[in-house]
């Protein structure tokens, strides 16, 4: 953000720092920035995080600046702007993982496992902007409309997926062997091999368990 | 077959076939991958043992004759890739963690990463053979991830060329390391290093601190097991404490800085090369926490599939409880979790693997941001993933909380890798810090 501000060019995964610092130095209210987030969209919604992480790093920076000035001590000015920080390195990986999986897709030729795909990362996307809706709306990215809509569109994609759902972790291609669960098997056998596995337990190597002569016969012969 | 398992399976709209072969990275690589786990499944020895019914010292016990077999095995098989020997091992290990771990995922990497060349040719083929069994000690009783803190010292004696290894208080005492307490016979230990009256900061020694023939700790060492923990019941995290304890200066890795024998300290060209293992295994944790909140999606959307409960229309019989809207509100943005965090992971590994290249080439240009990235990552990805294990157990009703579940086993599994190789809260401060200063 420093590098940035001061008209350095960073790049990598940060570089979205660039784009927001001149952004800023351009003499457009943020109010007046129009939203121009299309919900369905997943290159709409990779901006939508991008914008997100670039205002709350800003946001961090600012307030650690802020403490600079005031307590003129580095160190109680980074513990007191931690909780900032952290929210910002929380934005940040948001959008990476967003870009990736968008990212993705295009390496997808199969058009039915490209829809499936596509469907996730929307979900993944939506979902992300659901639970963190004051992000959105504090960086002027999304509206209160939008975010109805948003939270809306998460259940219509759980419809859409729940049909898939057996197919998309049978994807995963784990052996029984590998998962090590009687909840999990392949063949759904569950209830027989749960019932079976309990019939292992140590405790029922004898009908009745040498603990009950210890200690509850000799109790209840006093009663 | 489970009817309702089946009936889901032929009414998909795509192909899982092609989604596995873009999470493994190409169809041959699926072929191979499911070979090389083939070779573990249909090995009698390795063979599925419960260790739920055992105790601690019993499924340690077992974990280690595994480990041991897994060693010849791997050798039998000629299987040496990293990739690969990480397939064979997830397969026979049934989720659980065990005390050759550190040797192959630390230990070894640390060698090939920070030895020099001389080094690398006398260390590694002791270590590829198992004559050297060795593990990571960086974490100390009373220190953890802010490394400058650390208080064992490694001071130079140029009159024996020799450096003496000190923990100098009890929070100095090494502490939790896998491998440590009772199997590993040599420990990468990060020190203090002092050298011409001055502290240079943290480096890596190996330290032997078993006697080999005997396994007996040697003279200065005392090392044990840390004790039950949350989960791990088959590992031995374990403690160590040294008390002047004198290894060759040839025991400082040294690829990077380097003591020579008069005591004349050579810089390192990156301060951050120190901690390269750990950047390369947070850079794997990053997949990790896919394949872990991949299980406990598997296991939870199965069991939801095959589970009917209550009643979504009056009189009709008991649905499947993968059709209540709340189970999958619960459920698929943690499936979608899993495959994003695939993609990450690979992106991860490619770009550690890109910039270490560069790195071994001389260009250190990119190492802030592998280091701040993957800090980062593997703080979010391990703090979701964790959260999200623990939602697919309590979407299985009570049965989740049954051992045979698996669900248990992943979580107390996986959440450590939210506090070791880094406290999750400190790695984000750090990339915070590149974020910053970028």
């Amino acid at each position: 953000y420093s590098q940035a501000s001061s008209g350095q060019r960073v790049a990598g995964m940060v570089s979205y720092l660039n784009d927001y610092s001149s952004r800023q130095i351009q003499p457009h209210p943020v109010a007046a920035r129009p939203t121009v987030v299309d919900i369905n969209d997943l290159s709409s919604l990779v901006e939508a995080y991008k914008l997100r992480a670039a205002r709350l790093v800003e946001a961090a920076a600012k307030n650690l600046q802020a403490e600079l000035q005031r307590r003129k001590n580095k160190d109680d000015a980074w513990n007191n702007t931690s909780v900032d920080l952290v929210r910002a390195s929380d934005a940040h990986c948001h959008y990476v993982v967003v870009k990736l999986f968008s990212a993705k897709l295009s390496e997808v030729t199969d058009t039915a496992v490209h829809s499936i795909l596509s469907t996730l990362a929307l979900m993944y996307a939506l979902h992300g902007i659901s639970k963190n809706t004051g992000d959105f709306l504090q960086a002027g990215v999304l509206t209160e409309p939008q975010i109805t809509q948003v939270n809306q569109r998460v259940k219509e994609l759980l419809a859409v997926i729940r049909p898939e759902a057996v197919a998309l972790v049978d994807a995963f291609d784990f052996k029984d062997q590998n998962l090590n669960s009687v909840l999990g098997r392949y063949d759904g056998n569950v209830y027989e091999t749960m019932f079976e596995w309990a019939k292992k337990s140590p405790l029922n190597k004898t009908q009745v368990h040498e603990s009950y002569y210890k200690y509850l016969k000799p109790l209840q012969s006093k009663l | 077959m489970n009817p309702d398992l089946q009936r889901e399976r032929e009414t998909a709209c795509f192909n899982p076939e092609l989604i596995t072969n873009l999470l493994d990275g190409s169809t041959e690589r699926t072929r191979r991958r499911r070979e090389v786990e083939a070779l573990a499944l249909n090995d009698p020895e390795l063979a599925h043992e419960d260790l739920n019914f055992l105790s601690r010292s019993e499924r340690y016990e077992v974990a280690l004759r595994k480990s041991a077999l897994l060693f010849q095995k791997l050798k039998e098989h000629g299987i040496s890739d990293p990739d690969e020997i990480y397939q064979f091992k997830r397969v026979c290990s049934y989720n659980k963690p065990e005390p050759l771990a550190l040797h192959y995922g630390m230990f070894t990497p640390t060698l090939r990463g920070q030895c020099s060349p001389t080094q690398l040719k006398k260390w590694l083929p002791l270590a590829s053979e198992l004559q050297m069994i060795g593990t990571y000690a960086q974490t100390e009783l009373g220190h953890g991830t802010h490394i400058r803190a650390l208080e064992t010292t490694a001071t130079y004696d140029p009159s024996t060329q020799e450096f003496v290894l000190n923990s100098p208080t009890v929070t100095s005492i090494k502490w939790w390391p896998g491998g440590l307490g009772k199997t590993s016979n040599h420990a990468i230990v990060l020190a203090q290093l002092y050298t011409q009256g001055q502290c240079r900061g943290l480096h890596a020694f190996i330290v032997p601190i078993r006697e080999l023939g005997t396994h007996k700790p040697l003279p200065g060492i005392e090392v044990g097991d840390i004790g039950p923990k949350f989960g791990y019941d088959e590992v031995d995290n374990g403690f160590l404490k040294m008390d002047n304890v004198r290894i060759p200066r040839d025991n400082m890795l040294m690829k990077f800085a380097q003591v020579e024998p008069d005591g004349t300290y050579v810089k390192p060209p990156s301060d951050k090369l120190t901690y390269g293992t750990m950047v390369f295994i947070r850079s794997m944790i990053v997949g990790d926490s896919a394949q872990m909140l991949s299980k406990a999606c598997t296991i939870a959307v199965r069991y939801s599939a095959v589970r009917h409960q209550s009643e979504l229309r009056i009189g009709e019989p008991e649905p499947q409880i993968l059709d209540y809207q709340t189970q999958q509100y619960k459920l698929f943005p943690l499936l979608a979790t899993a495959y994003a965090f695939h993609f990450v992971g690979q992106y991860m590994k490619q770009t550690y693997l890109r910039i270490t290249g560069d790195i071994n080439l001389g260009d250190f240009s990119e190492l802030p941001e592998l280091h701040a990235q993957s800090a980062g990552l593997k703080a979010f990805t391990t703090w979701i993933a964790t959260a999200g294990i623990e939602e697919c157990r309590m979407a299985c009703g009570g049965h989740g909380y049954s051992r045979s579940s698996g669900l248990p086993d992943i979580y107390v599994t996986f959440t450590p890798t939210c506090t070791y190789e880094g406290e999750n809260t400190v790695m984000m401060l750090q990339t915070a810090r590149f974020l910053v200063k970028s």
